[in-house]
């Protein structure tokens, strides 16, 4: 294996991506899939999460492009380049681009999931039988309705098992109609189109309007691709076009694709009844490329690989279609070179999704009496309390403090919540109620924040209560809500929709202050009665749940305090 | 047996011509893959010979390394592949 120049790598484990555009040759969730188990490949063999993003700048940005896609290595039509990505870093580092001209498949033919039909979205079978007759493509037969359909096993007369290929008449992808189906006709500059179009693009990809009237609405989606369907062309100047059988070609008549005329022994065929006098073209289906296998391929770089010159290895520069796939001992050694080996839990096998936040238990089901830790006092069981007056992490283990109590979790993950404990035996000076609390780690201090009073303990000993002005906060803030160390003595105190920076040593706020917490911490209630700092993460708390936002200030996460920290 | 039929090679519109001399591939692929500059760790920018160049290709592919650009080392330069440099520029 080979690392990039300075083993690039990113900084954090937590890393995220955002999948910008579709390509029209697969399913969009079938895109999603293939990408997201292409990262499952390496958080498999290391500590590396990867989580989605919707919207806003991701780690890894995935796009499709064709020929000069936006950045300085264009493609090169199909075959060739297949795919490019940068190595990890800022802006188009860490990116990964897929070339459009290509067929983009799983890598042994057309991978068609159907929609609508009878099979609750199975993938098409190919070759299937209907009516006595074999199909290895979807077909409009048996319809009037000009849907191109399959079946979903290999005899639809036996098990009647069918869904909806891609169509335009379906839906269409990307564009601003979220997935509307085409309207045809459709008036586009005042002209009629009664079919999706390349036309006013220069990306050759085919599309349509969602309403009748493109000028007017400004509607619009791009094609699926009908590859499945009538033998649709891939590139030439045709992209999208069913074959037209027969055609001509130099005078002599064509019944199916061919080689003919070309160097590279490429199938192609024409999408007219003449080549001769259209000149329209296009390259024939083949098996494609396999989106996952080039996309792991792809995302090795995006993490700080580069090629190895193992043949089987998954970062070899080369293609080729392996259909059980594993990654290879190079590879692994290549990637926790990097980043270390798996540390949490072994891979679970893909099961059913599982939401990222585990849902209350069903309050009719009979709750299975687990033996908890026996609490000094049963009553005060900390998952009993639906919010607590704050939370932060003294001496490297989350306190959660409430009403005179507070309880410990210890840092390893698998660890249970300790107490309840009472504050006033470990820190007598203090009031029953802590809005917030912070540690200051090199001067070995805890600040304590009640009311508009604040007390500094070290060790035994404490100073105060003094009132928060003394620091230059407002006496108009009724309490401090959250406290995060942010390194270089600093520590940012937030109250209501604002927050302030303190310079610890000086005791001071600094100038500039107090500044809106939505404005800096896009994506949180600015109303959060909690705000600490836990294992790299910003929590933001309100009510039962948390927002949790990572070292790039983006929310990667909103779940419930007591299932996701307090491991209820 | 018909004569074989002279295959007349057709420009198609739109295609990406790729219609190139042998030797032409060879030398745009290795400029590509990074394998014919080589910036030395000192940054010392040098260009090697296409036969060593050829060599350094061979050996990345695990090829007969012979630095001639012999049938099978043209094949894998036909071969789909990643965009991405094979010699960490």
């Amino acid at each position: 294996y080979q690392t990039f120049e300075g083993d690039l790598k990113w900084d954090h484990q937590d890393v995220t991506y955002r999948i910008i555009n579709y390509t029209p040759d697969m399913e969009p969730s079938l895109i999603d899939e293939a990408f997201a188990r292409a990262f499952k490949v390496w958080s498999d063999v290391t500590p590396l999460t990867f989580t989605r993003l919707f919207d806003g700048t991701a780690d890894i940005m995935i796009s499709f492009g064709k020929q000069n896609h936006g950045d300085p290595y264009p493609f090169d039509g199909k075959d060739g380049l297949l795919a490019h990505a940068y190595p990890p870093g800022e802006g188009l580092q860490g990116d990964a681009h897929f070339d459009d001209d290509e067929y983009w498949t799983l890598g042994a033919g057309p991978a068609i999931k159907t929609r609508y039909g009878n099979a609750e979205g199975a993938m098409c079978h190919f070759p299937f039988t209907f009516e006595g007759k074999s199909y290895t493509t979807c077909t409009t037969d048996g319809r009037s309705d000009n849907l191109p359909w399959c079946a979903t096993t290999a005899d639809f007369s036996i098990d009647k098992k069918y869904g909806f290929c891609p169509s335009e008449l379906l839906y269409t992808v990307d564009g601003n109609a979220n997935g509307a189906e085409c309207v045809f006709p459709f008036v586009f500059l005042g002209e009629k189109y009664d079919s999706c179009t390349t036309e006013g693009r220069t990306d050759g990809y085919r599309w349509c309007a969602t309403t009748s009237n493109f000028d007017n609405d400004k509607t619009y989606g791009f094609c699926p691709s009908r590859v499945c369907t009538e033998t649709a062309v891939i590139g030439g100047n045709s992209e999208g076009e069913p074959c037209h059988f027969p055609f001509v070609f130099l005078g002599k008549q064509y019944d199916s694709c061919t080689s003919e005329g070309r160097g590279d022994g490429k199938l192609w065929c024409s999408t007219t009844d003449s080549y001769d006098d259209d000149a329209k073209w296009g390259f024939c289906p083949d098996q494609g490329y396999s989106l996952f296998l080039v996309a792991a391929h792809e995302f090795g770089h995006a993490l700080g690989l580069d090629h190895s010159n193992i043949r089987d290895a998954l970062m070899y520069p080369m293609y080729s279609y392996v259909k059980d796939f594993s990654l290879h001992k190079d590879d692994i050694e290549g990637i926790q070179y990097l980043y270390g080996g798996k540390t949490g839990p072994d891979p679970t096998p893909p099961g059913p999704k599982t939401p990222t936040t585990t849902p209350y238990p069903d309050p009719d089901e009979p709750t299975t009496t687990t033996t908890a830790p026996t609490p000094v006092d049963p009553t005060k069981d900390a998952c009993e309390m639906t919010k607590f007056d704050t939370i932060t992490v003294i001496e490297g283990e989350l306190h959660f403090f409430k009403d005179g109590h507070y309880w410990k979790m210890p840092s390893e993950s698998n660890g249970e919540s300790k107490g309840p404990f009472s504050i006033s035996e470990r820190w007598p000076a203090l009031p029953a109620v802590v809005d917030s609390a912070f540690e200051d780690i090199l001067a070995r201090k805890l600040y304590f924040f009640s009311g508009n009073r604040f007390w500094v303990y070290t060790g035994k000993s404490v100073l105060g209560p003094r009132g928060i002005e003394k620091l230059g906060l407002p006496n108009s803030i009724q309490k401090v809500e959250g406290a995060l160390q942010r390194g270089k003595g600093k520590v940012l105190l937030f109250s209501g929709e604002n927050y302030w920076r303190l310079d610890v040593k000086d005791q001071k706020i600094d100038k500039g202050y107090p500044r809106y917490t939505d404005v800096v911490f896009g994506g949180v209630p600015n109303d959060a009665h909690d705000v600490f700092q836990y294992k790299g993460h910003i929590y933001f708390c309100r009510d039962r749940f948390y927002w949790r936002m990572n070292s790039r200030r983006q929310v990667d996460r909103v779940g419930y305090v007591k299932y996701d920290l307090l491991k209820c | 047996w018909s004569l074989p039929l002279k295959s007349v090679f057709v420009t198609f519109p739109g295609d990406i011509i790729k219609n190139m001399t042998d030797t032409e591939l060879a030398e745009g692929y290795l400029n590509k893959f990074g394998y014919m500059n080589t910036v030395q760790r000192s940054g010392f920018q040098s260009v090697v010979s296409t036969s060593k160049a050829l060599k350094r290709m061979q050996r990345q592919m695990g090829l007969k390394e012979t630095g001639e650009l012999d049938k099978s080392t043209l094949e894998a330069m036909k071969r789909p592949r990643c965009g991405v440099p094979d010699v960490a520029n």
